[in-house]
């Protein structure tokens, strides 16, 4: 464990915290995406499936619970919550996730770790997954113009969380002689470099003071 | 069987 990873895991919960304060502490999923949400739980419930057979510490085991619980209490109140229903913007989040998931499962299957292994390509999946995922949840925010001060929070706390990982992969690449993942490493630079328009306007609109919100181009 | 480095990550 180093501070960058320790951080990035922090930074991770916290966007989950805030989105679950938003969707149901205040019943309203204004602004937020449904298919982001589901592929978010398509990620966790594909890489985490190893919780079956893998101990590799507490912390570890306690996170990858937390994260598969977290994304699929997000989608059940998205799809079924009454309040959070009426306030979803169903129309507005049209982005076409099978462009995104049928790529994800046939590179997948194509290129990981271990050929011989169907976790591996289950696990390689889900990494590729993860980088596109918030995809259809920047196109709404894209579509609406102005983004809610917890929603805008929300994604920048995402997008820390994926940056603060390329540096954990900096840091045990230099630090751990046989890490070597390019996988993980290409997968990680998109994704983050997705967040980088949206940095930019977070930055700008948050110079002044965090309450003022953030308008998209 | 051994494991890969990064799946001790999340």
């Amino acid at each position: 464990m180093n501070i960058f990873r320790f951080l990035g895991d922090m930074s991770h919960i916290l966007s989950f915290l805030l989105l679950l304060h938003k969707i149901v502490g205040g019943k309203s999923a204004a602004g937020i995406s449904l298919r982001t949400a589901e592929m978010y739980a398509i990620v966790f419930c594909t890489r985490y499936i190893d919780l079956l057979w893998n101990f590799a510490s507490l912390y570890n085991y306690l996170l990858k619970l937390l994260f598969i619980g977290a994304s699929l209490t997000i989608v059940y109140f998205m799809r079924y919550g009454p309040s959070q229903k009426a306030t979803y913007n169903a129309d507005e989040d049209a982005f076409p996730v099978q462009y995104l998931i049928a790529p994800c499962a046939v590179l997948g299957v194509l290129i990981n770790q271990d050929h011989s292994s169907p976790f591996e390509m289950v696990w390689a999946f889900s990494i590729y997954l993860e980088a596109v995922a918030i995809l259809p949840q920047l196109f709404l925010l894209q579509k609406q113009g102005e983004v809610e001060n917890l929603t805008s929070h929300y994604v920048f706390a995402l997008g820390a969380y994926r940056a603060l990982y390329l540096l954990n992969w900096m840091f045990r690449f230099m630090t751990e002689p046989d890490y070597q993942q390019r996988i993980v490493w290409l997968s990680g630079l998109v994704q983050t470099a997705l967040y980088c328009d949206f940095f930019y306007h977070y930055y700008q609109s948050k110079k002044g003071g965090l309450n003022k919100s953030v308008k998209l181009p | 069987e051994e494991e890969l480095p990064s799946h001790d990550e999340l």
